[in-house]
């Protein structure tokens, strides 16, 4: 565990009754290569610690406690309230989707390339079919990426999920006929599949923020890959200034990345994970719990 | 020698930091300080201007000693085994690679190794069309060592020059789909002696430390021989290749850089180390 890992770092705090610059000094070291070693950017990791030595300095240590584990309890509680999100849960503690009543709920999903948003798409839709009964149309709004419309019909065909497509057209009218095609066809949840695309795509980022001001959805999802290391600083920083972002979905997290994305992200955009993917099944959707991702993150 | 003086410790820290932020790791970043210093000490760096310099030196030297030209076949096909993490970009550098092949003149035929993906299928059968090349093709939920062999077996009757099998993208962590993929290396190699040729690891620039966790357990179970960095067109850097190099000495072939089966190059070590400090 992590008080073992930290056990030579930890020396200088054991068997202190307070803990001070100094004796922290090593611990707040070994945190922030923990941190880095789990793909946490080196920003995000820098300003958490910061923030971990500040609540930690002229804590008394509790009696009885081992000062490594109260200051590792820090260190977690520290983490888990910056990837916590109380506003996007409901009174029973479950993850909310902004559903309106006026019109079909939209929910457009975009990220880079591969990082799961048509399998997410389905996922989802399946998920609130059976939390929520509703009826969702799922947009092949991807008319790039080869098979992609084909990819989302069949993953449609799956789940007994209508899917709108449209052959020779372009993303925005493909999107905006959906929204028509839900009111006919009774569906009161629209999900939009988008292509991945690079947060550098000046072309691609436009296209994207236009579909966003056309249809304009009630939830615009990240749909973000766990194992992505650095990088995940720019290109959720950029997604958030282009989108009205209202959440994240980490997906991949049945893999052993540490995940350090997930607090970058959330650090970076202040926008709650909702979901986490963790297996290419429909199935495999689950609700996001910031204390089992801290326990991860931490190693 | 630097006559005793001392070496610029916020220089040092700068570079440690962007080879950090390049997705190195924090301890094969924290190693090359080592090295740096030693060199100093050593008198094989003089000034703290020959620092840098230095740096990128020692890195391109690194990353240039494999040869980055695929192993052909000295007879028949030569067999290419492509595999990776899920969305890592393994279909769309088949079609790359097939271009580059096709345009040396070789006969290409492509194996759909995925028949486990909605649609991966379609996917490379409309990469194989517009490229021009033959495909083969299995049913739906086929055992994909069954496409395997049919690919090989087809690529040795017809004289074909070269084949590329596709597989699903699976994380390494699973074992019964790493059993599949050590199943399906089998069986390349029973109907084509030392085949496959190569196996090449298609890693996604964006991954973190996770990719020397990929390179190792998919190097035990199908041997990979190359990386294919995919996705090089974006921010990330890729350092996470510096970092299976050091410790496992795999080299990276190929970069991708777009969504286009033109969009490929032969891995260039000296372009690749000075984009990490750009
Ligand atoms: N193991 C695992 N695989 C996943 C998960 N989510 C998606 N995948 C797989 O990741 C790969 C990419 O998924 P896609 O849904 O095609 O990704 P995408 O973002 O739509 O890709 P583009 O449209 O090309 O940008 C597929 O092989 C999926 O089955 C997950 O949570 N766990
Ligand atoms: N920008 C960019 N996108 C790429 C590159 N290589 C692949 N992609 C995109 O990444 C996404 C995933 O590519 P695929 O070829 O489907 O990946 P895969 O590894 O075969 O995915 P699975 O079979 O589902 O595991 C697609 O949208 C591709 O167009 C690249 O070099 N640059
Ligand atoms: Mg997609
Ligand atoms: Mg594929």
């Amino acid at each position: 565990n992590l008080t073992e890992r930290f056990r030579e770092a930890f020396k200088s705090i054991t068997g202190q009754s307070k803990l001070t610059e100094d004796n922290v000094k090593d611990a707040v070291r070994a945190i922030k290569r923990a941190l880095l070693e789990a793909d946490v950017n080196l920003a995000v990791a820098k300003r958490f610690v910061d923030d971990v030595r500040d609540k930690a300095l002229g804590a008394e240590v509790l009696s009885g406690v081992n000062p490594a584990q109260q200051f590792i309890k820090i260190v977690h509680d520290e983490l888990v309230a910056l990837m916590s999100d109380p506003s996007s849960r409901d009174d029973e503690g479950r993850v909310r989707i902004n559903f309106t009543r006026s019109r079909p709920t939209v929910v457009l999903m975009a990220g880079l390339q591969g990082s799961g948003k048509t399998t997410t798409c389905a996922k989802l839709a399946a998920l609130l079919v059976k939390r929520n009964k509703v009826k969702p149309l799922l947009v092949a709004a991807d008319l790039q990426r080869p098979a992609a419309v084909e990819q989302l019909k069949v993953l449609g065909k799956q789940i007994g999920v209508d899917v709108y497509a449209e052959e020779k057209s372009t993303p925005p009218t493909v999107c905006r006929n959906a929204l028509d095609f839900a009111r006919k066809n009774a569906n009161d949840l629209i999900i939009l599949d988008t292509a991945g695309r690079l947060h550098v795509d000046e072309a691609l980022m436009k296209e994207v923020s236009e579909i966003a001001k056309l249809t304009e959805p009630e939830e615009v999802l990240l749909v973000c890959d766990a194992m992505t290391g650095q990088d995940a600083v720019k290109s959720a920083k950029a997604f958030d200034e282009r989108l009205p972002l209202t959440g994240v979905i980490l997906t991949k997290l049945d893999g052993d990345a540490r995940g350090g994305a997930a607090l970058t992200v959330k650090a970076v955009t202040g926008k709650p994970i909702k979901f986490i993917g963790v297996g290419e099944k429909i199935e495999q959707l689950e609700e996001f719990f910031p204390d089992r991702m801290a326990g991860r993150i931490l190693g | 020698v630097g006559l005793g003086q001392k070496i610029d410790e916020d220089l040092l820290e700068q570079l440690e930091e962007a080879l950090i932020e390049a997705d190195m790791g924090v301890e094969s970043a924290r190693l090359l300080m080592e090295d740096i210093r030693k060199a100093w000490k050593g008198g094989e760096i003089e000034t703290g201007a020959d620092i840098f310099p230095f740096l990128k030196a020692d890195l391109k030297h690194r990353l240039s000693r494999h040869p980055v030209s695929l192993r052909m076949a000295e007879s028949g096909p030569t067999v290419i085994l492509v595999v990776g993490v899920n969305g890592a970009g393994k279909t769309t550098s088949i079609a790359k690679l097939a271009w580059i092949m096709t345009q040396e003149g070789r006969k290409v035929l492509l194996a759909a190794g995925d028949t486990f993906r909605a649609a991966a299928v379609e996917q490379l059968v409309t990469w194989s069309k517009r490229i021009g090349c033959e495909i083969v093709t299995g049913k739906a939920g086929a055992d994909p060592a069954s496409v395997a062999y049919q690919g090989c077996e087809r690529a040795v009757k017809e004289s074909f020059d070269v084949l590329i099998i596709d597989t699903a993208g699976r994380l390494h962590t699973q074992k019964n789909l790493m059993d599949e993929l050590a199943k399906v290396y089998k069986v390349i190699g029973k109907v084509v002696p030392n085949a496959p040729h190569e196996t090449i690891l298609v890693l996604d620039s964006t991954t973190g430390q996770n990719a020397i966790n990929q390179a190792r357990m998919f190097t035990e179970v199908a041997g990979v021989s190359g990386i294919f960095l995919a996705k090089l067109d974006g921010t990330a850097k890729g350092g996470a290749v510096l970092t299976i190099d050091r410790h496992i000495g795999i080299p990276v072939k190929f970069v991708g850089l777009g969504e286009s089966f033109e969009d490929i190059q032969r891995f260039n070590a000296a372009a690749f180390v000075d984009a990490l400090f750009e």
